[in-house]
């Protein structure tokens, strides 16, 4: 049982990155909740896409260099997801 | 590129700008604009032509929060812009979040490397994960944007849409030694308008500068090699300005607009660039045109526009009496140079397709040649 896991719970990275994995890599809203549970098979491939798309190393998992590129500015081109 | 590949189906588009940011005068606005797209311009076929109303290919809106897309921005960072791909309504419309600082600088947001970044979504592009290319969707606040240039890959991907510009010649240089592949927009060894940016020794050897490449002229070698200066000295820009060798501190110095660096073999030398006003120009001098070394009375000949300043190496200061004429102690080759080396006792200027064998002893030009000579064409 980690002694930080109330922190944890509520560390502000995982609602950023809920939105980001939403509006720029397509994580479906019914998975969103799946974001608090890190290991989960959706959210890791979205973060494995979004660590590929940035030229980052593809771990899956979220690093502070990622974390890091997330808070960044960007180019917010709208979801092209939504037009196909 | 975006899902089904959508691009433009004609090559002159036109653009509006529908409102602007209060942050910049509305020149400054215009003029990162025109910059952004001249980028794209320069390696395809497109043109762009900026009207004043009506409906636009591509509509330019500043704007904050929801403003009608359903793609709200969200207040200042993270997202700076988005923009469409092309087509028609609202495809191809680039939107600017007002509620970030835009600047011409650094200070702020640079609004040319974004507009060149949503232009490029515009026109087709989507985003590419290499940090250094354009389309990377990740402002970066370090680019150079004294240096700056669209990355390979941004190159590949436009070309792939639309094809290179109609001015690129087929022709790449050839020979064995060619150590870049023949690409759009190549500068072609042979061609009889080619025309040079500067042109230096370099520990025997010859190089010839243009654009973002230069050509290698060894002794040792039938061909001449061609490289992108990039391989040799990545911080240097492209587009050098002048060129020469100090053969005595095996440093050959370059110059860009205001600055210039100094490079021992595939070195550049700590503390530069420097100031080009370093050495004693008047503060007015943008740029030096082309500039050599005498070795042997250890003077180097700075050339701007129709003058020229001379410089003594041994005293490492700007003569009196200068500047001088071009026209008037080196009859011929002006009134403008674009570059000049010494070779056998001779100094060679060139001008546009042309080139000029100079005894400065004689003190007259002693042969006209095509500037691209020395690479055997």
């Amino acid at each position: 049982y980690p002694l930080n896991g109330a922190v944890r719970e509520k560390d502000p990275s995982t609602d950023l990155v809920q939105v980001h994995l939403e509006n720029y890599y397509d994580l479906a809203k019914d998975v969103k909740q799946c974001v608090r549970r890190r290991h989960s098979g959706p959210v890791v491939k979205k973060i494995r896409e979004m660590q590929k798309c940035l030229g980052l190393e593809v771990t899956g998992k979220l690093d502070a260099d990622t974390l890091a590129m997330i808070r960044r500015p960007r180019c917010g081109v709208p979801n092209v997801g939504q037009f196909t | 590129t975006f899902p089904g590949l959508p691009k433009w189906r004609k090559t002159h588009l036109t653009y509006r700008i529908v409102n602007y940011t209060l942050d910049l005068p509305r020149e400054a606005v215009d003029s990162a604009f025109e910059k952004a797209l001249k980028a794209w311009e320069e390696v395809t076929p497109l043109t762009f032509s900026k009207i004043y109303e009506g409906e636009a290919d591509i509509m330019i809106f500043f704007a904050v929060r929801e403003r009608g897309d359903f793609i709200p921005f969200d207040g200042s960072g993270n997202v700076l812009a988005h923009a469409y791909p092309p087509g028609p309504g609202v495809d191809g419309d680039v939107h600017f979040d007002d509620d970030e600082l835009w600047r011409e600088d650094k200070s702020g947001t640079n609004l040319f490397l974004v507009a060149a970044h949503e232009f490029g979504h515009s026109l087709g592009l989507y985003h590419l994960a290499d940090p250094t290319a354009l389309m990377y969707p990740v402002y970066n606040p370090l680019t150079d944007l004294t240096r700056f240039r669209l990355a390979q890959d941004d190159v590949n991907g436009i070309q792939s849409l639309y094809g290179p510009p109609p001015t690129s010649s087929p022709d790449g240089p050839a020979g064995p030694t060619e150590s870049v592949p023949p690409e759009p927009g190549t500068p072609a060894m042979c061609d009889p308008a080619l025309s040079f940016d500067a042109v230096s020794s370099l520990r025997g050897e010859i190089l010839f500068f243009k654009d973002r490449y230069f050509w290698r002229r060894s002794r040792w070698y039938l061909e001449p090699e061609f490289h992108l200066i990039s391989t040799f000295w990545p911080s240097l820009p492209s587009g050098l300005d002048a060129a020469y060798e100090v053969n005595n501190k095996d440093t050959v110095f370059v110059f860009k607009g205001n600055h210039f660096w100094a490079l021992r073999g595939t070195e550049v030398q700590a503390g530069y660039p420097k100031d080009i006003h370093t050495p004693g120009f008047p503060p007015a001098l943008g740029k030096i045109d082309a500039a050599v070394s005498d070795e042997e009375k250890k003077k180097t000949y700075f050339f701007v526009e129709d003058k020229y300043w001379r410089f003594d190496e041994n005293s490492q200061s700007m003569e009196r009496g200068f500047p001088r004429q071009i026209a008037d102690d080196f009859p011929r080759v002006g009134p403008k140079v674009d570059a000049v080396f010494q070779e056998f006792g001779f100094f060679y200027f060139f001008r546009g397709p042309l080139q000029f064998e100079f005894d400065p002893n004689a003190k007259m030009v002693t042969h006209v040649l095509k500037s691209n000579n020395w690479l055997y064409c």
